[in-house]
């Protein structure tokens, strides 16, 4: 899966996912990547935030939107993003998966749980000379 | 805070990232996010997106994806999108093209086709190899559970057991080549 989040230079913000989802599911099945607040969600003058991971866990609990809403409620990215997934956590002990944030003034972090490794992320803004993989230790 | 443009993406999928970063220098925050979503279903990033990965139990590959405007709250998404591999852009198109939000299935790849995309199969040698590697293993690991034959053990079809007696405790195969 890829979710994705995009500020452009005047603070207007969206997101995105695409997927093939899980091997082996049940045909029909669909994960939290194509769900509002699920796979993904913004909000103009506040930020968006994008999930991966286990879909069926992640979309009862709307990470994406809880980061969002904890960014409206002045929380940095890197906050909003470990607060997102600590509900799931306390319900999943042993679930997987991931959260990115980002405002609209550029700021951005990312909490995991449960990959066995850093969670990679990529990042383009003028402050990195490139595209920049950011490895985040998960919770 | 950071300078603007920002693009971040989940996983290392650092073309996806570049192509959305191109994109926003002289097009809108939404075409960066197609741009650099489209560009991973093209490179098939991981095996976890786009066509020829995750085959379902029957072996088809179906896809997700969604696109949201956090200016105006519009929203374009597909579940369950089958034989059409630009799942990101049919996602823009419910959004540019409809006054609904998610469409699922059969349909949304009839919407699709209705909108110029092209109808094709999404299997490949390798999503095939993935699918009787798995049919060979006795469809080992599967997403079932109180049904008959022992979904741990055996392939379908499955019948409801009787009554519900437990719910699967196993770690699921979540990881960095498989997840939503």
């Amino acid at each position: 899966t890829i979710g994705m989040v995009v500020v452009d230079k005047d603070g207007k913000i969206g997101s995105g996912t695409s997927t093939n989802g899980l091997s082996h599911k049940v045909p029909g099945r669909v994960g939290d990547s194509p769900i509002v607040g699920a796979g993904s969600y913004a909000s103009g003058g506040v930020g968006g935030a994008a999930a991966t991971g286990d879909g069926d866990i992640m979309m009862r609990f709307l990470p994406s939107f809880n980061a969002v809403m904890m960014m409206a409620n002045g929380d940095t990215p890197q906050k909003a993003a470990e607060k997102s997934i600590m509900p799931i956590i306390k319900a999943y002990p042993k679930f997987v998966g991931a959260v990115i944030a980002a405002n609209t003034k550029g700021t951005y972090g990312a909490a995991c749980h449960g990959l066995g490794s850093p969670f990679k992320f990529s990042v383009r803004s003028p402050d990195t000379p490139t595209v920049t993989v950011i490895e985040q230790p998960c919770i | 805070a950071g300078p603007l443009p920002l693009v971040i993406n989940t996983w290392p999928f650092t073309n996806a990232t570049l192509k959305a970063w191109s994109e926003i220098q002289t097009g809108s925050y939404l075409d960066a996010l197609v741009a650099g979503c489209s560009e991973c279903e093209s490179q098939q990033c991981d095996g976890t997106v786009g066509y020829g990965g995750s085959p379902d139990e029957i072996g088809e590959t179906t896809l997700d994806a969604m696109i949201m405007d956090g200016e105006t709250h519009d929203v374009g998404s597909v579940g369950d999108l089958r034989r059409v591999k630009n799942a990101i852009g049919v996602a823009r198109a419910v959004m540019d093209y409809t006054q609904q939000t998610l469409l699922v299935g059969e349909s949304a790849k009839d919407f699709a086709v209705e909108m110029g995309f092209k109808e094709e199969s999404l299997t490949t040698n390798r999503s095939a190899e993935i699918h009787s590697s798995w049919l060979q293993n006795k469809c080992q690991p599967n997403y079932r559970q109180n049904v008959s034959p022992d979904p741990t053990k055996s392939c379908g079809p499955y019948k409801p057991s009787s009554k519900l007696f437990t719910h699967r405790d196993f770690v699921k195969p979540i990881h960095r080549w498989n997840h939503d």
